[in-house]
């Protein structure tokens, strides 16, 4: 059987609320290492891939593998019944029908139950293949979501060129241009404001900005996020939580003349 | 104009 407690309700509830956008139907695969999710968006351009270990647990037990197929939207309504600061429980029986969740308050002793339907998703995984990327960009999640949500307002499309000078993102639209660019940035009082870049060789590459809008949803999770880019292959956009667990989204380039 | 690739053309079904 699968018993997982969070001390926080909010890391679930603002995972799920990243990808119900991108992703409806889904497997979570619990196993003795934790809770892991990989699905497309329904076009196959966006890969999600989620990872809660079991240290981001206390307590988890997982004998055996178990995958819970959820409807995030079903999921949703009843996360939603959750306070933020709640303690979560999932539970399910080793070949389960329902999926039970507990929300605990700290505060008084009101304890809410809920049992949600799961069902049986035929989902196949992808290999990712190890890459070791040109262009590693590491800044804050808020600035990320200000650019992409900026552009937006001006292309479908974004640019994103990685040098020594710096990274910048770039997009042509009918009304006109536009560019931002950032350069590497430490701040001592502030390291949450640090821009990071590592680049080893430059990179080049068009991206949709309406996903790449969509997974900043996840900004609630993490104060900064890593973009790893290298010519030709897809960009990975992670969003990186305690205990080594993940949020990760990977999106298919656009590419042509 | 550039055409938007499927992730499936990157990564293969494991």
């Amino acid at each position: 059987m699968l018993e997982a407690k969070l001390d926080q309700a909010s890391i679930l509830k603002k995972v799920v609320d990243a990808i119900k956008d991108l992703v409806q139907d889904c497997n979570f695969d619990c196993n003795d290492s934790g809770i892991a999710l990989q699905a497309m968006d329904n076009s196959h351009v966006a890969l999600v891939s989620m990872a809660l270990k079991a240290e981001s647990f206390q307590p988890y037990r997982c004998d055996r593998n178990i995958a819970l197929g959820l409807n995030l939207t079903s999921l949703t309504k009843v996360l939603r019944a959750a306070q933020n600061e709640d303690m979560l429980t999932l539970r399910a029986e080793d070949a389960p029908d329902s999926l039970n969740l507990v929300f605990e308050s700290k505060a008084d002793d009101r304890i809410s139950e809920y049992d949600l339907k799961l069902m049986d998703i035929d989902q196949e995984h992808l290999g990712i293949p190890e890459t070791e990327y040109a262009a590693t960009i590491t800044l804050p999640s808020s600035e990320f979501r200000r650019i992409c949500t900026d552009l937006m307002a001006l292309s479908e499309s974004v640019t994103i060129d990685a040098s020594k000078d710096g990274v910048k993102f770039s997009c042509t639209g009918d009304i006109g241009n536009g560019a931002v660019t950032l350069r590497s940035h430490t701040n001592v009082d502030k390291p949450e404001l640090n821009v990071d870049i590592e680049l080893s060789e430059p990179v080049s590459l068009t991206f949709s900005l309406k996903y790449l809008v969509n997974f900043c949803k996840a900004s609630a999770l993490s104060h900064q996020v890593k973009i790893c880019l290298s010519n030709e292959v897809p960009l990975l956009v992670e969003y990186a939580l305690e205990n080594q667990s993940h949020l990760r989204f990977y999106l298919a380039p656009k590419i042509g003349d | 104009g550039k055409q938007q690739r499927s992730i499936l053309g990157f990564f293969s079904k494991a």
